[in-house]
């Protein structure tokens, strides 16, 4: 399964993962 | 062949112009057929028609039931398996797939009668600690792919696009206004008829006015009754039609939620408005909020692959308020990076679950995408979604909506802090 995100956020927000990585529950996702 | 070459004279006559002629036809008669296809690919609306599309093995599997099989495949995992068995057949599991037994609760493996109970297992407290950072990951998995929403356009994985309005649905002109809206039209709750039509004791505006009761979870409480009885009138069209909802027609939007607040509720929420920095929805962005970003703001997205060995429940990613569900029955394909990486508008043909509503910084939306093992998505402030239910499908695109303005008038939506559990996915 599948989970897609889909937010509005200031331009200045950054993804802090890349294509790959494993994530959990909590783990920060991106930040401004 | 030097001779030949050297020999053979060479003789000039000009090409009848018809052949030109047949040439240029021809040209114009590909570039037409390719624009018509294109063209095919666009329905009343402009928006593009979601087809199968990939390599002949996306073509086989596409041509398999596959949402029976999930069906099949979630009765099996949902038999009662022998007691002394479930140690020895969970642990298989979690060595194939390599789940971790140790953040399980409950942690003894006989308690879970099934393996769709232990495919929904919980976590202990504590096992995840939530970062401070503002957007958090709502599932253990692999990130897939993460970007900016470029023109309406997501991207699958590099290089294959699907629409934004395909994922989450187009607000349609001239939706049939949803039972909620009749339901808080005053007028018609300030009467006792309408009271004891519904079975219930009292009107909202009694509720409202009188009781500091906190709703129930399903349906009215009955706080005591005011002192002064409201005005009977005859039943209205109105009350008939909230007494006996008529059936749901595909589409329609139907509230998910019929509890009704109270003034500690009002009072609790516009606090939970404060400190979640959501403002108090009065002004109506539609569920497309994507669409008017403010200035200086983007649209990104964030791709989340849950494996089968991962833990299948969803948190919430941030502070947000959940406006609106649309659920798409789609088909079951495996959403497998695999198949990501084949198959075009994956997450746009499977069935799936948008949340939409909005957070600190306007749109925020959610997607649970079921697959062919994990057809079942399950919300928990939403009891009235079923998913992977028997029967054809519709075609893609079309949905059935709920809005959840009645879990809190003042936020209008479902409040959801971080990490706070929304739900989940089953086998089958």
């Amino acid at each position: 399964s599948t989970i897609v995100l889909v937010f509005e956020a200031p331009s200045d927000f950054e993804f802090t993962v890349h294509a790959g990585q494993k994530v959990k529950v909590g783990e920060r996702l991106g930040d401004l | 062949l030097m001779n030949a070459w050297t020999e053979t004279p060479t003789k000039w006559y000009p090409l009848p112009l018809a052949v030109g002629a047949l040439l240029l036809v021809a040209i114009q008669y590909r570039k037409k057929v390719k624009k018509a296809r294109l063209e095919a690919d666009l329905d009343e609306n402009g928006m593009e028609v979601i087809r199968l599309k990939g390599p002949w093995h996306v073509h086989v599997i596409g041509a398999l039931p596959l949402r029976n099989m999930s069906r099949l495949w979630g009765y099996v995992n949902s038999l009662e398996l022998p007691i002394w068995f479930r140690p020895y057949g969970y642990r298989f599991y979690a060595y194939a797939f390599g789940c971790n037994l140790d953040e399980i609760e409950p942690a003894d493996l006989r308690s879970y009668p099934s393996l769709g109970a232990f495919f929904y297992r919980k976590l202990k407290d504590g096992a995840r600690p939530v970062d401070p950072a503002i957007l958090v990951s709502p599932a253990d998995g692999t990130i897939l792919h993460f970007g900016t929403v470029q023109g309406m356009q997501v991207e699958q994985v590099k290089g294959i696009t699907y629409h934004l309005d395909a994922l989450l649905g187009v607000e349609r002109p001239g939706h049939a206004p949803s039972l909620a809206e009749h339901g808080r039209d005053m007028s018609i709750v300030d009467d006792q008829e309408f009271a004891n039509v519904n079975g219930i004791e009292y009107s909202l505006e009694q509720l409202i006015g009188t009781s500091s009761s906190s709703p129930q979870s399903s349906g009215f409480s009955t706080p005591a009754l005011s002192s002064h009885a409201p005005p009977v009138r005859p039943p209205t069209e109105a009350d008939a039609l909230l007494a006996h909802p008529p059936p749901k027609k595909y589409g329609e939007r139907i509230d998910a939620s019929v509890v009704e607040p109270d003034r500690n509720t009002v009072a609790h929420d516009a606090s939970v408005a404060r400190e979640m920095g959501v403002r108090p929805s009065m002004e109506r962005k539609g569920s497309l909020g994507a669409r008017n970003l403010r200035p200086g703001h983007s649209l990104f997205f964030t791709v989340i692959y849950l494996a089968p060995g991962d833990y299948h429940r969803f948190h919430s990613p941030t502070a947000w308020v959940v406006e609106k569900r649309r659920h798409f029955v789609g088909e079951l394909f495996s959403v497998s990076p695999w198949m990501a990486k084949r198959l075009e508008n994956l997450f746009v043909l499977n069935e799936r679950v948008a949340l939409l509503g909005r957070w600190r910084h306007g749109f925020f939306g959610m997607v649970p995408v079921g697959a062919t093992n994990v057809g079942s998505i399950k919300v928990n402030f939403d009891q009235t979604l079923r998913t992977n239910v028997r029967g054809r499908p519709p075609p893609p695109g079309t949905f059935s909506e709920a809005v959840y303005s009645n879990a809190s008038p003042i936020l209008r939506g479902q409040p959801l802090n971080y990490a706070e559990e929304m739900g989940g996915f089953c086998l089958g």
